[in-house]
């Protein structure tokens, strides 16, 4: 069967007492990640449209995640793509 | 037929800078971790699901992800946030096995797991004493010389002390077939404070010592991705530095230099007692009726990015050390590239130890499942890991 193609992790942090959770995606070129708002009870879940930040790197010419790729218009179909 | 026995390892903010990645710089001495790699599954490219103590143990050890346990802090406790889930040692002990646990497996402490989450264990959990000589906040690391641990053992070596007791007291009901064990040893280091005995020092002469080659945040990072390493900034030694935490503000090169040797050598210590237990299933002749797992519980930022400890979501917090040893299958070595979770884990220890595939859980809901999996189980790549 066919492995999986990606691996997902996360992280909170409050802001102006707000929760935001950052939902990162790896797969085996990129990181991608998310900051959006997030609801704690009841729903535990995240508003996609509320984003406080994105972080594209990519590992095949940037390891380190030296530079944020996520503005840059060349790596927009991929930023569709992992979204 | 007698089951395997599993032997489960855990080390506490362990990244994979072991030898047998060789992702260290320079490269880390430990044999012993090597050694288990070398017939084991080896993944080289595991991630949690949180680079935080509590969320990602929780998640691995409940074999869900922090949107099903609701534990992302190191407050919440699954059972009364999540769900009541059954969890890696509790599958095991309501199969038979006799189930035991020590050193930090759950996030200790009443509010985050009702202190270590007694109906997982066969048997009362055992803590090694913390000597708060060992503990305070004055120094974020100390090499402690031999004549001081000899008084005052160190906990790891307290708890690898205990984990070879344990074995040799379950070892020959094990042999004979009549019990299985699942011994669960969760070492405390590499952990800040890095304490350790001074003599792994002389591993890591501070000439060999290099600065990260990424000492400064990512470009267009946006700032919510950052974290103030308020863990590390506790320390006195620390804060006497005057640092505020802030992106591009890290700390003093001969500091940075000081704490990636210290951690280093943490990890080598670590390696040692792992080694230690390891020889002593050797000993006892249940090597090769005992699967054993060893783990970090999250990756730690060692400078990169200016960055340190984990708390974020880069690839160095998230990245982290994961290796299975089963007998039979995996002797010779595998090592795949393949991605994988945390939360395959539980999966893959069910199936290696012959029980029964894991159901995945309901996409919409699995609260009130108490048994599924959010994850896939390795043992496919032990076939074909590429």
């Amino acid at each position: 069967r066919k492995w999986k193609s990606a691996a997902f992790s996360q992280y909170p942090r409050y802001l102006n007492g707000l929760l935001v959770m950052g939902y990162s995606v790896r797969n085996e070129r990129f990181r991608y990640t998310e900051w959006v708002q997030f609801n704690r009870k009841p729903s535990f879940k995240p508003k996609w449209n509320i984003l406080y930040g994105a972080e594209l790197y990519d590992h095949t010419t940037d390891p380190g995640e030296n530079y944020n790729r996520a503005n840059e218009p060349e790596y927009h179909d991929h930023r569709v793509t992992l979204m | 037929k007698s089951r395997k026995n599993i032997l489960f390892l855990v080390a506490d903010d362990m990244r994979p800078d072991l030898g047998v990645y060789r992702s260290g710089d320079p490269v880390i001495h430990t044999p012993n971790l090597d050694a288990l790699a070398g017939k084991s599954l080896l993944l080289k490219k595991a991630y949690v699901q949180q680079a935080y103590c509590s969320p990602s143990r929780t998640s691995l050890l409940t074999g869900r992800r922090p949107d099903t346990t609701h534990v992302y802090d190191l407050i919440h406790y699954f059972r009364k946030s999540g769900g009541n889930f059954t969890t890696i040692p509790q599958y095991f002990k309501d199969r038979g096995y006799n189930s035991i646990g020590m050193g930090k497996i759950f996030h200790p402490g009443q509010k985050a797991s009702d202190f270590d989450d007694p109906i997982s264990w066969s048997r009362p959990y055992f803590h090694p004493d913390e000597n708060e000589a060992y503990r305070g906040r004055s120094h974020s690391w100390r090499a402690v010389s031999k004549d001081e641990y000899n008084d005052k053992p160190l906990p790891d070596i307290q708890l690898a002390n205990k984990a070879i007791e344990v074995l040799r007291q379950v070892g020959p009901a094990a042999k004979r077939g009549e019990q299985p064990f699942f011994l669960a040893v969760g070492f405390y280091k590499p952990h800040l404070p890095f304490v350790f005995p001074e003599e792994f020092l002389s591993l890591y002469p501070p000439e060999n010592i290099n600065l990260p080659k990424n000492g400064y945040i990512p470009a267009h990072m946006p700032p919510i991705a950052w974290s103030k390493y308020w863990e590390l900034l506790i320390y006195k030694d620390i804060s006497e530095l005057q640092v505020s935490g802030q992106p591009n503000t890290s700390l003093p090169r001969d500091v940075v230099r000081s704490l990636r040797r210290a951690y280093y050598s943490s990890i080598s210590y670590i390696d040692n007692e792992v080694g230690r237990v390891l020889q002593e299933l050797k000993m006892l002749g249940l090597e090769d009726n005992t699967i054993v797992s060893f783990l970090g519980d999250h990756g730690w930022q060692l400078g990169e990015h200016g960055e340190w400890c984990k708390h974020t979501n880069f690839e160095d917090a998230l990245h982290a050390p994961m290796m299975i040893h089963v007998p039979g299958i995996t002797d010779r070595g595998i090592i795949t590239e393949r991605l994988t979770e945390f939360v395959d884990l539980f999966p893959t220890l069910v199936e290696s130890a012959g029980f029964t595939p894991l159901s995945l859980c309901s996409e919409v809901n699995s609260t009130q499942t108490i048994l599924c999996r959010e994850g896939t189980s390795l043992m496919p790549l032990m076939k074909n890991p590429t």
